[in-house]
């Protein structure tokens, strides 16, 4: 889970931005 | 009622396409086509380059930050980064709309965009393409594939098989209709390695493979063979997504570059 955790976010939140 | 099911799942789908993409091959086409009132600009050199990050993706490039002092392929390559993480972004979200996703174990979705998010966004970036270039920035820009390849290696090998699967993808002519049902069939594929439930995953990926059937021969009764066409063009996808994943590697080894930590997490154990 550690290894994907941004992927997880993403998931999880859609309203969680990802930093670019 | 099997029938009207299937043709509300593929609106769904369609739907969700056109909600979450920002580009489209509609939008796209309409542009290359030369049917709008402004055209875009033309990065063909590395005048134009400078020209287009002082205005177009001044963002993306960080006028006053790290990377204005970099050389261009550097920069070029930062910018690549910045559209597959928005394009991560925009899919995960597609994904999350495709009736049945959200309801598999947590770790299979990660499973499933890990490995198919790159796929998806090869045949998608074909949509942007034609024989002399590619639109960039939403489209406000087009940079010319002569001057990707003067670019000096290994970054020059960056972009051209993707021109050559696009040139062979886009004589398909497929629609944003058809786009959408096989970027779900691309996302929904029970032989991704380390999945947990297959057979959940096997039931949503036949069900979404029927309805792309169905949709082709409706949608284009001239070419029956377009559906056997396409399931070749997701193993092509695979091979060009193995070999983008070795070059990518190649790149942060030897050149003095960052990879975005999405970008790592993805290609991480990959292949």
């Amino acid at each position: 889970k550690e290894k994907h955790k941004i992927l997880h976010r993403l998931l999880q939140n859609s309203t969680s931005p990802v930093e670019l | 009622p099997q029938l009207a099911d299937q043709k509300t799942l593929a609106r769904q789908i369609y739907e969700a396409y056109l909600k979450n993409f920002s580009m489209n091959k509609a939008k796209a086409r309409t542009i290359l086509t030369g049917k709008t009132s402004n055209p875009p600009f033309v990065i063909h050199d590395m005048e134009t380059l400078q020209l287009a990050e002082q205005t177009l993706v001044a963002k993306m490039v960080g006028s006053a930050g790290a990377l204005k002092d970099r050389e261009a392929e550097v920069r070029i390559f930062h910018c690549c980064q910045c559209t597959s993480v928005e394009t991560v972004t925009e899919l995960t979200e597609f994904a999350k709309s495709v009736p049945g996703f959200s309801s598999l174990d947590l770790n299979d979705q990660v499973t499933l965009l890990k490995y198919g998010v790159y796929e998806a966004l090869f045949a998608m970036l074909a949509s942007s393409m034609n024989k002399d270039g590619l639109l960039v920035a939403y489209g406000s820009g087009f940079i010319t594939r002569e001057f990707l390849k003067s670019l000096r290696r290994p970054f020059s090998d960056m972009m051209e098989p993707k021109f050559q699967f696009a040139m062979k993808f886009n004589a398909l002519e497929l629609d944003d209709s058809d786009l959408a049902l096989f970027v779900a069939a691309i996302i929904c594929c029970g032989d991704r390695p380390g999945l947990v439930n297959v057979s959940h995953i096997e039931v949503m990926q036949e069900s979404i493979v029927h309805i792309l059937q169905l949709h082709l021969l409706a949608n284009h009764p001239d070419d029956a063979f377009l559906f056997p066409k396409l399931l070749q063009k997701l193993a092509d996808l695979r091979q060009l997504v193995t070999e983008h994943a070795q070059l990518v590697q190649e790149i942060k080894k030897t050149e003095d570059t960052s990879l975005h930590p999405l970008l790592q997490e993805i290609y991480r154990d990959m292949y």
